[in-house]
């Protein structure tokens, strides 16, 4: 479970304040299946990235099943972000000298876990990439990039995926495809927090959080 | 007007051969709004950067206002690039250490135009960036990036815009802005070319070219 209590985010250039976050409260249990909504730069983003344990807040606290994460030591952090949360980022941040199964797999080089070859090409399948298997990111167009992301976050069974907008580079279809993945991982029981700026994936997921400057203007179940 | 014969592009990797476009015939006349859709991997931006002469086809002809630009000199087609043709890339392309004024009036300095202080941060406030107009791309929401490129594309005074799906990262309300600048450049007689994923917004356009693996499957006014 993660909570946030008073959470703000500053981010402070010179003399210029910017307040990415202002007093966020927010709970989420496991295996919901949330959806962060709200305008360009109203802090989904950031957010996102505070849930996930990738940036801390500049005050407020951030609890995961209770204990504030500030008490918690650095390796206990870490061994969370590699094992138990599968972050699909907005800007996908692929290994330019890697192919889409190298890309795919790194996270296991962090982890613990193993995973046999034929297990990372099924979920390359999955998200449509079995002919583009050995292209660099290069060699491969927008979506096919965003999908080789997608299919890094997974490989680790992660307990939690966050995911920045996953299918703003994808076609109907293979959005359709992305979202009914997340989906059955969902039915598995993962926790998944999405950001969309598709209303429709927004409207089927569980319940929508709406940012507008920073703060939750609505927390409603769909 | 540009002119497009039997084009295709192939891609080889190794022993590998993707080809990325199969034998296109395209005609488009100056003035027209026309979108391009279709599956992630069809072969979209491929057709864009050969319709912006960023990139030669590996067969067939290209033909501008009717000559053949094979038989261009390379000045010629570097001052049509510059000075002609608005490019909005999906993967943005803005240079990290450049703030966004600089990265908005990047083209300027290798065309002969000129445009003063005020005009450049007018067309930043028109794609709504007024208050990040000294921030650099790492310090700009993935929106704001997209919306950097949009008004780079701009600064040129171009008599195209070729636009790779240039609100993928946005939400409904800056979309909307972002599609309705463009339709007003284009009553002005500016062409313009739209990469989309967006239903809606390709039926507001005058003309959907669909894309399937690397062929047009429809060609058909709106
Ligand atoms: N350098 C390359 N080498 C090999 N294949 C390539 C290369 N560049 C692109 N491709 C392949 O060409 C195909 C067409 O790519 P393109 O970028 O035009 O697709 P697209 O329609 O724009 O897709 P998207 O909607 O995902 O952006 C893709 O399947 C891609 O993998
Ligand atoms: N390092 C930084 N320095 C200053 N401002 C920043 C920095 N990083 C982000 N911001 C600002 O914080 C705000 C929130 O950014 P964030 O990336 O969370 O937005 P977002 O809701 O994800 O937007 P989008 O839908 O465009 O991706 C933005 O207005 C952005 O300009
Ligand atoms: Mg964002
Ligand atoms: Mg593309």
């Amino acid at each position: 479970m993660i909570k946030l209590e008073k959470v703000e985010k500053i981010y402070q250039r010179g003399s210029e304040r910017v307040r990415a976050l202002k007093g966020i409260d927010l709970e989420i249990e496991r295996g919901e299946f949330l959806s962060i909504v709200g305008p360009s730069g109203s802090g989904k983003t950031t957010l996102l990235h505070i849930l996930g344990c990738l940036d801390t807040p500049t005050s407020g606290i951030v609890r995961l099943d209770g204990i504030d994460i500030e008490t918690m030591p650095e390796k206990e952090l870490v061994k969370i972000r590699r094992e138990k949360i599968g972050y699909i980022f907005q800007q996908f941040y692929l290994i330019p000298g890697l192919t889409v199964y190298e890309n795919v797999s790194l996270p296991l080089t962090f982890s613990r876990k193993e995973r046999n070859r034929s297990e990372i090409e099924n979920l390359i399948e999955m998200v449509g990439l079995k002919d583009r298997i050995n292209h660099k990111p290069n060699q491969l167009s927008g979506g096919e990039m965003q999908r080789t992301a997608i299919a890094r976050a997974l490989v680790n069974n992660p307990e939690f995926i966050l995911a920045d907008e996953p299918t703003g580079n994808l076609d109907s279809e293979n959005a359709e495809m992305i979202f009914e993945l997340l989906k059955s991982l969902h039915n598995k029981g993962i926790s998944i927090i999405l950001i969309t700026h598709n209303p429709d994936l927004a409207q089927r997921t569980e319940r929508i959080i709406k940012l507008k400057d920073g703060i939750i203007e609505s927390d409603q179940m769909v």
